[in-house]
């Protein structure tokens, strides 16, 4: 119904201000505004960022690891609201850097007390922060394993 | 609910059983490229209902059955099967059980597909109403795939808005 | 043909005069996510001819503009210039030196875009046959942009030809 | 003309098939293909790879580190057949496992003597490749600024 999309759309609108404030850091500004308030119920969602110290003009321009670091802050916006069981995130953090990757673990360690997340990595940090790994290899050529690598924490 | 565990076989490059734990908290899944991680994305993505071929990398549905490699034949039948546990009590009953319940879905080369619970033949209407409300249908934001984050961003304002929908 | 160097005035997020060196061999760039490498990459396409403002991720050519900062108005002007060596004698020799020449692109807020070649002013084609037969035409395979390494094997059959045209 | 473009299209080939053994190791089988041979002058291209031990049926099969390695291996394929004097790669060892990117680095040295290669990239193993290295920062906030970094080689 009308409304409940739209306590929803300020619920999570609130979570985005908050949570761009902890991924991107600083004095930046962030906005999740609806293309037609008139008609709430097709209306579409538009997302805004400017990043701290920048005056960014139009989202297309914002860098590889501003846009992935945006899309997390949707993403978690959203499970801050209502958090779905199960997260599967496949080398979301390909494009950060080591400050982002830090900011980005710290929150996904916040989250995963509501929810269980599953995340393939590439990165060394990322690895670190979960609580479980598994190692996916094919011995046999063509042939998918799964191992658990036991930590030596 | 929880994920419990995720039993995989003849599922693209898994061709033997294949079993992995679902602990809480996160679990980080690593490898070599081309080994099959993102496979296993490939597999909740279709046990939770995705009807799309495309969607899986593949261009028709029997891309996903493993097709053979040096060593072995391809498989006739893919299957995947997703143990739920806390789940809501009066869902669970419906299937016979207490607070757990065991998804199933198999697919063979004929053309042959069928959806189980709990060992029982049902529709896919069933599976997508244990996942109802739960942030977990085909348009979820919960899984998101290798490469496609900037696309988030990216998408049209009437697309950013399913996920509002969803999450309503 | 060798890149020597180039020069970055009011482009992007380069306010002010940046001169960057071209070695022989690799190069790495390096930096914070959001600093400004593939804004460079945006400049080589820029003074290379591109002219779709959506290729240089803006949506009109103003987007190419410095367009401000915390402490800093926006520019009003965009400037790229190219420093090239070694190139072949006679196209040199049309333009009134020896072997090197630069390449400048010069864009203003009010519409006012021109070409110059060693200070001389020129049109688009004069630039773009300097560049003839080199392989850095617009559809050239040499400029990969960040997250299309993918699309080039996913392009159609008759986009990878005209990398193969461009070759030829 | 359809003469000089039937020729590239043997020479880059041939390339394809012998990088494709370098950048994939071992037994894997590769090829280029024209989509109508009879009509050269509007024929498109086709590329096929099968990673070593594997049995594809369809490209859009494979993972992202192996389509990225693919396109190196087209890349370096036309390069060998005609260098252009310039080279510009933003982050293409984003999706690379380290074997790979050792692999891609390799054959990176060897084309370096052909040809300028500028990389942007956050692998400490391709910076390591690398004759020059320059840092980019926005030390003053929204403002780029390159600065050269000496190696202590
Ligand atoms: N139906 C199938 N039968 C057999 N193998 C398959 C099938 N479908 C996909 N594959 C194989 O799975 C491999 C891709 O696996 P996947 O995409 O999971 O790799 P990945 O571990 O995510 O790698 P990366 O780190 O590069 O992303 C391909 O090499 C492909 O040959
Ligand atoms: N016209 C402009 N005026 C001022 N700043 C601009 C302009 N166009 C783009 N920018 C800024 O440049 C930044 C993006 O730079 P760029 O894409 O080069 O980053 P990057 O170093 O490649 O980062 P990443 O590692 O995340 O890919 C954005 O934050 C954007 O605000
Ligand atoms: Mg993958
Ligand atoms: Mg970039």
């Amino acid at each position: 119904t009308a409304e409940s999309f739209y306590d929803t759309f300020q619920s999570i609108k609130k979570n985005f201000k908050d949570i761009f404030k902890i991924l991107f850091g600083g004095e930046g500004r962030s906005d999740i505004t609806l293309t037609d308030e008139g008609d709430i119920l097709n209306t579409g969602v538009e997302i805004f960022v400017q990043p701290p110290g920048k005056r960014l003009q139009n989202m297309t321009l914002l860098s590889g690891g501003e846009k992935a670091m945006t899309a997390a802050v949707l993403l978690f916006a959203m499970f801050l609201h209502k958090p779905s069981p199960f997260c599967f995130l496949d080398e979301i953090d390909a494009p950060l850097d080591d400050a982002n990757i830090g900011r980005f673990c710290s929150i996904l360690k916040d989250m995963s007390k509501k929810a269980q997340f599953v995340i393939i990595t590439h990165n060394q940090k990322t690895m670190e922060v979960a609580d479980q790994l598994y190692g996916v290899t094919m011995q046999e050529p063509g042939v998918s394993k799964v191992i658990s690598v036991k930590f030596e924490n | 609910m929880k994920f419990k565990k995720l039993i995989i076989q003849g599922f693209k490059s898994f061709v033997d059983k294949t079993v992995i734990e679902f602990p809480d908290g996160i679990t980080a899944v690593v490898g070599p490229n081309g080994s099959g991680k993102s496979n296993i994305l490939d597999a909740i993505r279709w046990i939770l209902g995705e009807q799309n071929p495309k969607e899986l990398r593949g261009s028709n549905m029997d891309d996903i059955i493993f097709a053979g490699s040096e060593n072995r034949k391809g498989s006739n039948i893919a299957f995947v099967t997703l143990v739920l546990t806390d789940i809501d009590e009066s869902l669970a009953a419906k299937w016979g059980s207490f607070s757990e319940v065991e998804i199933t879905r198999k697919y063979c080369r004929d053309g042959d597909r069928e959806y189980f619970i709990n060992n029982k033949r049902c529709k896919l209407k069933d599976i997508r109403e244990i996942f109802y409300d739960t942030g977990l249908g085909s348009k979820s934001i919960s899984i998101i795939e290798q490469g496609k984050v900037e696309k988030l961003i990216s998408a049209t304002p009437e697309e950013i808005r399913q996920f509002f929908d969803e999450a309503a």
